[in-house]
């Protein structure tokens, strides 16, 4: 049962990190076996959850790169429950590597049948979900998150500009969908940086409610300093400040999408 | 005496294209004349100038993969002084289409040289400032502006993960000054979205101004809800709201950067 989500977004600053850190603890939290993967050449999801740059020594861009398997890249992290397999900047030289073999969009779809294996025959923990953190582009590294996943939960900033980014992520997901993974479905459109007394924030989520109807989260993730402060303690917002109104819309969030399957 | 300027910072949302904008607005309305050249494939910097997007018929598209002359693309906006360069999601597909050829890094470096030779012979305008809007990410499209860039302007948002990406822009500036581009320069490192309110736009401010010594522009872009209200009406913030903070800033900052030549 379980289920592999990419979180992606090709605009950049939308939210796409802060929400595999802090859905991923809060389902944790809730006793859900969790792992982030995190395919950003940044790496931001790593320094969020606190892995220093110089201990990420089998990351993503060996299971890209040298067929590694997922279960040997696996770190634990300071929560119960919550796995990470690290990225590094080297990362970015995948999209060059790979360009022109074969496989190149399907080598993370090989890895996570590879990761399904390994926990069959008990050689690697189980997870209810794995999140794939993608960077802020429709390259081959997104691409391999959504040709390996069940599923894409797409997160947008109540700003203009990122809707305008709506269409070109909506064709890529169509793309991967009748080309490489035709199971690919849309977890959820995620609203964040909601800030109520902007107009403009209003109008982005009346937009967004009107074209996409029920594949948006009723769960929406207001502008709160402390989601931004908690990477710097290398801790999820849910362990920096537990209260907050960040966190406290995560777990809303993480409720949210225990109730709800899969959005076909 | 022209200077091209590539604004790039691969992690999203740092204000690469309200900068090109705001910035371009600025120096126009002072008397500069400046042309946007947009190469990231999202197209925000068009659709904040206006640019209707079935409207964009030559594109940089057209510039990196037929050898388009720039001149050919360039459209008036409705501010006096200000051209821009118009892109198209098409732009997206010029990374995996160029990436076997030998010249695939300096195809808008070529570009760059024909448009000095039809401005010397008469053929097309000239500009004091041409600002490339780069996408968020290190590939071949930013590559491409900052080997034709004569310096880079890196926008760096208040915040603890963009902080940790300034390393990464700096080794690919780096890579490309001393591989493609040994006149690149930085023009400076300019902080947006800066919070008063908040810690740790403060310890952002304090920590850029420790490393980057005078490479920091004094001039600070303050968070300011305008800014992102500008692009939905298809103006800058500048015409859309020449009193806001916002505004106040990015004029402030086209004096300076008149008065201070590019930083070395
Ligand atoms: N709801 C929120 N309120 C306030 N700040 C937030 C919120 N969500 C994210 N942030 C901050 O905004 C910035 C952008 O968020 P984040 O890095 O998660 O976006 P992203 O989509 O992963 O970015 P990229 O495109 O570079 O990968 C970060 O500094 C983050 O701490
Ligand atoms: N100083 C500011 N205050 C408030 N909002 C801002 C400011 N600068 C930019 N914005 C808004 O923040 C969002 C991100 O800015 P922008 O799109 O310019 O960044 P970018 O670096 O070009 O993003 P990308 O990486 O996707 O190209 C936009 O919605 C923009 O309107
Ligand atoms: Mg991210
Ligand atoms: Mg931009």
């Amino acid at each position: 049962n379980m289920q592999v989500i990419a979180i992606a977004n090709q605009k950049g600053g939308v939210g796409k990190t802060t929400t595999a850190i802090n859905l991923g603890t809060a389902l944790a939290a809730a006793g859900e076996r969790c792992l982030i993967i995190d395919i950003d050449p940044q790496g931001n999801a790593s320094t969020s959850l606190g892995v220093e740059r110089a201990t990420r020594e089998v990351t993503t861009y060996d299971i890209l790169m040298n067929d590694g398997a997922v279960a040997n890249a696996i770190i634990e992290t300071d929560i119960p429950n919550l796995h990470i397999v690290p990225s590094v900047t080297e990362l970015a030289a995948v999209e060059a590597e790979i360009f022109g073999e074969n496989d190149r969009h399907t080598r993370m779809q090989r890895a996570m049948e590879t990761l399904k294996r390994h926990i069959a025959d008990g050689s690697a923990h189980s997870y209810r979900y794995i999140f794939m953190d993608c960077p802020p582009s429709l390259s081959l590294l997104t691409v391999n998150a959504m040709v390996a996943a069940d599923s894409v939960l797409i997160p947008l900033q109540c700003e203009f500009l990122a809707l305008e980014g709506l269409t070109q992520i909506m064709q890529t997901y169509n793309t991967v969908k009748s080309n490489m993974n035709p199971a690919l479905a849309i977890q959820g459109v995620l609203l964040t940086m909601y800030d109520g007394r902007n107009n403009l924030s209003k109008q982005v989520v009346d937009d967004v409610r009107e074209h996409f109807g029920d594949a948006v989260y009723e769960t929406v993730i207001p502008r709160n300093v402390k989601l931004s402060e908690a990477p710097s303690h290398g801790k999820p917002a849910l362990i920096y400040d537990p209260k907050c109104a960040g966190s406290q819309a995560y777990l809303q969030l993480a409720g949210e999408m225990l109730r709800r399957s899969k959005f076909v």
